[in-house]
């Protein structure tokens, strides 16, 4: 565990807490984009059924059992919750997010490193995390008013991967020449679309 | 070598 990772691991976590705060103290999701949140939920599930077959730290197993859990509750929220679901914005978020994961899961069949059901998981999970943000993306650009919360939420997501990026190049000095292609050019393709939100969220 | 990258991160 390095700083960089750390640091990118509690941006991810602050950020899912950034967005449950919202949903929980406003009682609104306006201007979030549930597809988004679902294939979070997908990106989770897919990465880190590893949960119950290998145990790597304590660390590592709370959170994904956090990651799991926020994002589910997210979701049932913005799907169940009686007073949540109604201030969904359902015909702005439009992005047909199934092209996503279908897209994902065929580059997954095709780039792996294995050939194994974990692998092509895993794989899945990391294109298809890339590509997430894009229905919120869309919806934010769209949205006049983005709220500050929203905001904040966008901008801990794409910080994250970004210091994942600095782990990796760190890793890369000095762990030895792991082959991590998938990681670094999906990390790059993730941080890459945040640029102009960045650009604007700065900007405004 | 191309060694598998470890999956030790989330």
């Amino acid at each position: 565990m390095n700083a960089f990772r750390f640091l990118g691991d509690m941006t991810h976590l602050f950020s899912v807490l950034v967005l449950l705060l919202k949903i929980y103290a406003t009682k609104s999701c306006s201007g979030v984009s549930r597809k988004t949140q679902e294939l979070y939920m997908v990106v989770f599930l897919a990465r880190y059924m590893d949960l119950f077959t290998d145990y790597i730290s304590l660390y590592n197993s709370v959170m994904k059992v956090v990651f799991i859990t926020s994002s589910a509750a997210i979701v049932w929220c913005m799907r169940r919750h009686p007073q949540v679901r109604r201030t969904y914005d359902k015909e702005q978020d439009t992005f047909r997010h199934v092209v996503l994961v279908a897209a994902a899961f065929v580059l997954a069949l095709i780039f792996n490193e294995r050939f194994t059901f974990r692998e092509i998981c895993w794989a899945f999970s990391i294109y298809l995390e890339a590509v997430a943000i894009l229905p919120q993306l869309v919806l934010l650009q769209r949205g006049r008013n983005v709220d500050n919360l929203t905001g904040q939420y966008v901008f801990f997501l794409g910080a994250y991967r970004a210091f994942y990026i600095l782990n990796w190049i760190y890793r890369y000095f000095t762990e030895g020449h792991h082959s991590r292609w998938i990681s670094w050019l999906s990390g790059l393709v993730q941080t890459g679309l945040y640029a102009d939100f960045f650009y604007y969220y700065f900007l405004r | 070598e191309c060694l598998a990258a470890p999956k030790d991160e989330l």
